[in-house]
């Protein structure tokens, strides 16, 4: 394969490369372990500094020595013009979506779940900002989901792909069947996603968190 | 996907505060 | 003017859209005080949120009710094609450095110099950590920029506008003559970026700090 992605195994971060990659058909090696990657100091040696100086991954290598680092630049770069929004309108309503879950949705699932899988210590007051901050987020999507298939136009986009992968820990760790209740239609439009040949590819099966794991000490 | 690695990353975990005080700031500083 | 810019008086948020707007010549009608926008509630009141349900600015309305939010979405809408980077990869290295904005500088300048403006409470640990990461951002800013003009392709693009907008604060309050030394080049960029007349309409006349601002109590 001419295209390289770097990533921790099975790291959400990179969820949104992967499908859009589904979605256009490019063949990507992933490179997750040794010997090319060592994950506990992968990002931090000379090696990797040398191609990708951002020092994160997922990192992308293309033909000729192109390099992208940062999630969202790389599944605009694997994936399609449908994915990036066609016309410019499409195009910057998928941008919005894009912001707004880096802005607004994930800072919050990191600090509501993180915790739970023992990757942050627990904050009482950040966990529960964050859990009130994702109410009124899930309302306002599932407001905008009453009429929709899709968060823009009549097909899936980056839009969605990118919010759902930044929903994922939360719909999987701690929104149980009571907590998710009220967001029926953002339910239906997760699921929908997940459903799809090309998310399931790369989430695998998605299970719907049943009790919502507590924080580890 | 393991702790370590999410633990590694780069998360702005007090982003809800600056927003709240930028918020408010510049509604302050118009008001 | 068929395009509405809503947004607080002089916020650097708003900047990359009023430039972007400058390159490609859009006639925008801003909006930022009484009676259409009351800075002080301005985003939470019923009318603006019945047509900006994000709750926040800046916020663009074009024709037909056409809406966006989110700075980045915004400027993307209202700039260039050539803005937005010719061909994949360009496009998908604006949107790189888009996201390396968002993600590594808008966190530490916020921590750093809000405290200085009375923004945000000072919180010792938050600060200095903020100014080592922003070190670090700095040196591998200076050492990509040793050898290019602008950080994408040959000319400005909304890598170049989001970073000098995310790197204003910082510059105008904090990085005082000794502190920006070791990064001549980012100052270079930056202060030629801010020369172009695109950016000088709508910053004025950017002076550099003199004397870092200490955090008000």
């Amino acid at each position: 394969a001419a295209m390289t992605l770097y990533t921790y195994p099975d790291f959400w971060r990179s969820y949104p490369v992967l499908i859009a990659a589904q979605y256009s058909g490019l063949q990507l090696k992933v490179i997750s372990g040794p010997p090319e990657f060592e994950p506990q100091s992968g990002c931090r040696t000379d090696h990797f500094l040398a191609k990708f100086p951002f020092g994160k991954v997922p990192a992308f290598e293309g033909e000729n020595g192109f390099h992208i680092c940062e999630s969202n630049a790389i599944a605009h770069y694997v994936g399609t013009d449908a994915l990036r929004g066609i016309g410019p309108k499409d195009s910057a309503l998928v941008q919005q979506w894009v912001s707004y879950a880096d802005g607004a949705i994930i800072p919050a699932v990191a600090n509501w779940v993180y915790p739970t899988l023992g990757a942050s210590a627990y904050n009482k007051q950040a966990s529960e900002k964050a859990q009130a901050d994702l109410q009124g987020a899930l309302s306002f999507l599932n407001e905008h989901l009453q009429t929709r298939t899709f968060l823009v136009g009549e097909r899936v986009s980056l839009a969605d792909i990118t919010l759902v992968c930044a929903l994922l820990l939360l719909y999987k760790q701690v929104l149980d069947p009571s907590l998710r209740e009220p967001f029926s239609n953002v339910t239906r439009w997760f699921c929908s996603c997940v459903h799809q040949p090309q998310f399931s590819a790369v989430l695998g099966k998605v299970k719907l968190c049943e009790k919502a794991a507590q924080y580890k000490v | 996907m393991s702790a370590e690695h999410l633990a590694q990353e780069n998360i702005w975990f007090d982003k809800y505060r600056y927003d709240d005080a930028e918020r408010r700031y510049y509604e302050q500083l118009n008001g």
